[in-house]
């Protein structure tokens, strides 16, 4: 989810 | 993908195989808190409930499902498998799972970047993660008598949670609009409860002894 860049953590 | 993000999966990584390794090899789980361990699969199972509708990479995926699978087979093993559980400290490890969970449901419910039900859990999941860790260290400083490995595998989880920090620092600085505070807040408030085992870590460390908590 580009919008949420905490999305693409673990 | 920045060099203290990968450092901290790195040690998130390492931290659970090493207490794979100490209940796999060894049988044992002496000093393992089931408590927290039940929180962690709570906390993987309700953060990574996004695992088949949202792709990011196949390394984000492949994590995902290393932190589900091995989070789930430790609590098998601590519950279901005879010898291992003779080995589990059970009068000691009495953290109610509640005390903690009721509290991160509300203030997920309240405190959220948006009022969805996957962002709701995956922000549940944040602040569960922050307190998961409680059982664990209440277990440790009853039993005092901490072994390598279980040392070791608290010293990793620290670490994990220190380079994702920095994780954070670096990716503020060079990446337009990343600002998180939630994840923020409540993986600032995580890493500073390893405050105290850090410190004793490093004490029995530079005094070349082994760890004990103080009573």
């Amino acid at each position: 989810d580009s919008a949420n860049g905490s999305h693409d953590e673990l | 993908m920045n060099i203290f993000r990968l450092a901290g999966d790195m040690t998130h990584l390492a931290s659970v195989l090493v207490l794979l390794l100490k209940i796999h090899t060894i049988k044992s789980c002496a000093g393992v808190s089931l408590k927290t361990q039940e929180l962690y699969v709570i906390v993987f199972a309700t953060r990574y409930l996004d695992i088949f509708t949202s792709f990011v990479s196949i390394y984000n995926s492949l994590m995902k499902l290393i932190f589900l699978g091995s989070s789930f087979s430790i609590v098998w093993y601590m519950r279901y498998h005879k010898a291992v559980h003779r080995t589990y400290d059970r009068e000691q490890d009495t953290f109610r799972h509640w005390f903690l969970m009721l509290p991160c449901i509300l203030l997920a419910l309240l405190i959220h970047e948006k009022f969805t039900f996957f962002e709701v859990m995956w922000t549940f999941s944040l602040y569960l993660e922050a307190v998961a860790i409680l059982p664990q260290l209440v277990l440790l400083q009853r039993t005092r008598n901490i072994d390598n490995l279980t040392g070791q595998y608290i010293f990793l989880l620290g670490g994990y949670r220190g380079f994702y920090i920095l994780n954070w620092i670096y990716r503020y600085f060079t990446e337009p609009h990343y600002v998180h505070w939630i994840t923020w807040i409540s993986g600032l408030v995580q890493t500073l409860l390893y405050a105290d085992f850090f410190y004793y870590y490093f004490l029995s460390w530079k005094n070349n002894k082994k760890l004990q908590l103080p009573a």
